[in-house]
């Protein structure tokens, strides 16, 4: 089983749009997916098709331990895609976290109960929320690797040096195992000068840790949410679904 | 003097490049304005080209009042615009204010202080991060507005509701008098079925609340902060520069 966090705090870089996907496009392939929604904004429960009245219990239950694993998971409409939602009831974890002992380990040791891992997911994909509080950090120690959505703007690449610290923190006092699993460039336009000087520019400081695969900026991607599915199962042959296929390809293969 | 909040809990919607294009056009129209960097990521610093060497004081020490307001205020290159710029120190903050008794005033009685208002600030705009954590709850309390940027996508209109929670209950409160500025479509692709939809659906929901100005996604606007730079300086005549003088003079006049 691998745990991915998926994480950037720059906001409207593509982090759930990618968990959904990413998550898709493993199940398309035979495995098994959870996604965590840890964001109160709850998009990722809501792109996959969790209306609000399966919202009972929440993420928020997961990590305070008061609801079981089975009322937890949620299946979506894609085969082998599970979903754990998230709600507003999310924004008040953090203040509710800091008096806990173990405030920074509460998702990871919640995602290693026995009654989750005999569930046999072979990906755990974590949604984060647009910024570097507990509740991300959470998200860093529960998980075996990062993967960084990276917009091709400009904003967008300066807050990359201050998630990397940040990485290099939470390895260094709660999860030595913690890696980058890599960075994906999303809504890239090629024919953008500044998109392409981005790239480079990613490219150049991070290396090989930048995949192959680019997701373009496409239209089907945005519209898919509001039909409640990834993209994959809207528009099946569309640019955004093969980018995504190739990313979950490029993954397994790392 | 008018302090107004620019916030949206929903990330990379716009709020930044709002409050540097708005703040540089409402100088350009002869008004004195200061921008409170509230985000830690620092975007609305680096866009009005202050670099690092210059954040040894920040909104960090403006909440704590830890600095002078004199060494806090510093100009930006544009004539009338001014900025108390943010590094990523501010997101511990939220931690930090939590065992203060006035934790959700602490913005507020700073930019009431003599040393500020004796500046004769005509309007004060404020950045914030994307999250409803108690840095924007500061913002809320502090300000006599909100102006919320909406890009016109699904996930966008999804979190409006939660927003309009929140700032109804920091009305009930801890201030009163706060309105609603407006909501301002931006990164609009007129072109776009879904972006059209989000539009039309903002105005059934919001009716006048919703500013007869849109702002275009453009390339302009995107390569502005590259060049530390407002786009109004970056490229005068360009389509984002053109919006964004039309959305100060409607602010002005409602
Ligand atoms: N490849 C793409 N092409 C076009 N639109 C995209 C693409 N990827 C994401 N989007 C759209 O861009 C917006 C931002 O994406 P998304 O919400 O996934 O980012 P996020 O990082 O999760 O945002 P937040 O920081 O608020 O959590 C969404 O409206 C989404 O539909
Ligand atoms: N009208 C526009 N046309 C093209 N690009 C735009 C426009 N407005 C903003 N952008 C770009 O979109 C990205 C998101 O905008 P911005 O950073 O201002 O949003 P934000 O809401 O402040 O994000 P965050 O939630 O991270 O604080 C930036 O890279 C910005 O340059
Ligand atoms: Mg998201
Ligand atoms: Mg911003």
């Amino acid at each position: 089983m691998k745990c991915i966090a998926v994480a950037n705090q720059k906001g409207g870089v593509g982090k759930t749009t990618t968990a959904i996907n990413l998550g898709a496009a493993l199940s398309e392939s035979g495995k098994k997916v959870l996604v965590v929604d840890l964001d109160p904004q709850g998009n990722a429960s809501t792109g996959l098709g969790i209306e609000m009245a399966r919202r009972s219990v929440t993420t928020y239950d997961l990590l305070f331990g008061s609801a079981a694993i089975g009322d937890l998971v949620q299946t979506s409409d894609t085969e082998r895609l599970f979903v754990i939602p998230a709600t507003s009831d999310l924004s008040s974890a953090d203040l509710d976290m800091v008096g806990h002992q173990r405030r920074s380990f509460l998702l990871r040791d919640a995602l290693r109960q026995r009654e989750l891992t005999r569930l046999g997911f072979d990906y755990i994909l974590i949604d984060c929320p647009p910024s570097l509080n507990l509740l991300t950090v959470n998200a860093m120690v529960a998980a075996d690797s990062v993967l960084v959505p990276l917009q091709s703007e400009f904003f967008a690449l300066e807050g990359l040096s201050q998630l990397m610290l940040t990485i290099r923190s939470v390895r260094a006092e709660a999860n030595p195992a913690l890696r980058i699993e890599g960075i994906i460039m999303t809504m890239y336009d090629g024919r953008n000068r500044l998109a392409q000087q981005v790239h480079a520019d990613a490219r150049d400081t991070l290396g090989d840790l930048v995949f192959e695969t680019v997701i373009p900026r496409t239209v089907r991607v945005s519209e898919a949410p509001s039909y409640s599915q990834p993209v994959l199962s809207y528009d099946s042959g569309s640019k955004g679904s093969i980018a995504y296929r190739a990313l979950a390809r490029e993954l397994e293969q790392r």
